[in-house]
């Protein structure tokens, strides 16, 4: 050993790009591994508080080996990574050779100079020129909200939703059940859908804050901050934007045959489903299919598998345990949700008319940790979901309105 | 990522005998897409 030690001849090589990335990554996911159980430690005192009981799924060993991962944490740093600014002599061939992969069509975007996106991100969250996307007209279409692939659609039967190839989920685990908030307004004779909104009153967005321990009311939530009274001149010219898209869904609302906006339910109604998968390459933010009212939405803090349409053929319930945001509503014809879902390398949803959304986020997972721990203490289910409700944005609709067409948010990288 | 609707629309009624029994509902939601097709912002995915 000695003789070979002294007469070997020593040769150094650069680590291939590929293995340090690797080696970086690894360094990376130990380095928010280790800070996430101190930011646990931190808010619990000393304490670690249990985490989330895991549904392990089942499936073939392709998902069994994914369910073991942190796929959160990988998640993460994935959007870490990818906003590390680009040197700019690399970004026109980096962004084409992704496009190239992936299909994404340059001619489209709103800038169409590659070198000012300073990294993949922000690529990634790019915007259509104006008019790139015509809005069907037809007053009675609900109009794709993104583009996409159709994976499924169709009826909903015995409250069962069809993943992919006969997969099936209850309505319920994908939306939640009735929360205690909507309980308590139905107690006081008023329906959360399909009924006449002017009826509500203020005292009773006080009360619906109150009786729900972790809904919330968003006070500011147009202006997208908490001090908006310091803002006038914003404030202003949002409240006048406000009632021209209130008077606006009014009136799409309206359109037709004369059935009022507030329709109630007929046996002659279903509820009907559609399944929309955003390839890698696709524009990523996503807009309103119809005009309807906002009235809550509830945060599902889960796990981020893939949602690949192979993944979503494999693993059943997919929808069940990854993070989604529901948003419910109501729309012309009754009760109307939308439900944008996470997956590894987009976790981050972002609604552009709640700036208190935070999804994929560690303080998130941890609020929810705690919240499960203190259900479990009363002897209660964890209903696995934070509600914000937004029956303050309008007075008159009760809710937050959308126009047809109108961008509502996006997935963002990590 | 994914998007999914869940909402609620109209069946529609049975045409009366006079129309045709059997020819379908009348009134009621119509998709206009199919399973695999790839769709884009704004483009009618059906319509009362």
């Amino acid at each position: 050993a000695a003789k070979a030690w002294r007469d070997t001849k020593i040769e150094w090589r650069p680590i291939p790009i590929g293995l340090g990335i690797v080696f970086l990554g690894l360094v990376q996911l130990y380095r928010s591994q280790r800070d996430a159980e101190r930011h646990r430690m931190e808010e619990s005192d000393g304490e670690i508080p249990p985490p989330r009981q895991r549904i392990r799924p089942s499936g073939p060993w392709q998902v069994q080996v994914m369910s073991t991962l942190p796929l959160k944490a990988l998640s993460r740093l994935w959007g870490r990574f990818n906003e590390l600014d680009l040197p700019g002599p690399l970004r026109i061939p980096g962004f084409k050779l992704y496009a190239w992969i992936f299909g994404a069509n340059l001619e489209e975007m709103a800038e169409p100079d590659l070198r000012t996106y300073p990294n993949l991100a922000s690529f990634f969250y790019r915007e259509l020129k104006p008019g790139a996307r015509p809005i069907d007209q037809d007053p009675n279409a609900i109009v794709s909200p993104s583009d996409g692939k159709v994976l499924s659609f169709g009826m909903i039967e015995r409250g069962e939703v069809e993943q992919v190839k006969g997969m099936t989920y209850s309505l319920e685990a994908l939306l939640g059940g009735a929360s205690p908030s909507r309980e308590a307004l139905e107690s006081h004779g008023i329906e959360s859908a399909g009924s006449e909104a002017n009826g509500r009153s203020m005292a009773m967005d006080e009360e619906f804050a109150r009786v729900n321990g972790i809904s919330y009311t968003l006070p500011h939530l147009l202006s997208g901050s908490r001090d908006r009274p310091k803002k006038k001149a914003a404030m202003d010219a949002s409240t006048s934007s406000q009632e021209t898209t209130e008077a606006k869904v009014k009136a799409d609302l309206a359109l037709g045959d004369g059935h009022p906006w507030y329709a109630p339910k007929t046996s002659h109604n279903a509820l009907y489903y559609c399944v929309i998968y955003l390839a890698p390459g696709d524009y990523h933010r996503f807009h309103s299919p119809i005009s309807w009212v906002v009235e809550s939405r509830r945060h599902f803090a889960g796990e981020l598998y893939s949602v690949s349409p192979y993944l979503q053929r494999t693993l059943p319930g997919l929808f069940v345990l990854n993070e989604r945001v529901v948003l419910l509503g109501r729309w012309r014809w009754g009760f109307f949700s939308y439900i944008p879902v996470g997956a590894t390398n987009v976790g981050s949803v972002k609604l552009n008319f709640d700036a208190e959304l935070r999804t994929n986020s560690l303080t998130t997972d941890t609020e929810a940790d705690k919240a499960a721990a203190e259900a479990a203490k009363r002897g209660e289910p964890y209903t696995g979901f934070a509600e914000a409700t937004y029956y303050k944005a309008s007075h008159a609709l009760r809710g937050h309105p959308l126009q047809r067409g109108e961008e509502m948010g996006g997935f963002q990288l990590g | 990522s994914t998007i999914v609707l869940v909402f609620e629309a109209p069946m529609g009624v049975r045409k009366s005998f006079d129309e045709g029994w059997g020819s379908g509902l009348e009134g009621g939601w119509k998709w206009n897409i199919e399973n695999g097709q790839t769709i884009r912002v704004g483009q009618a995915l059906g319509q009362v």
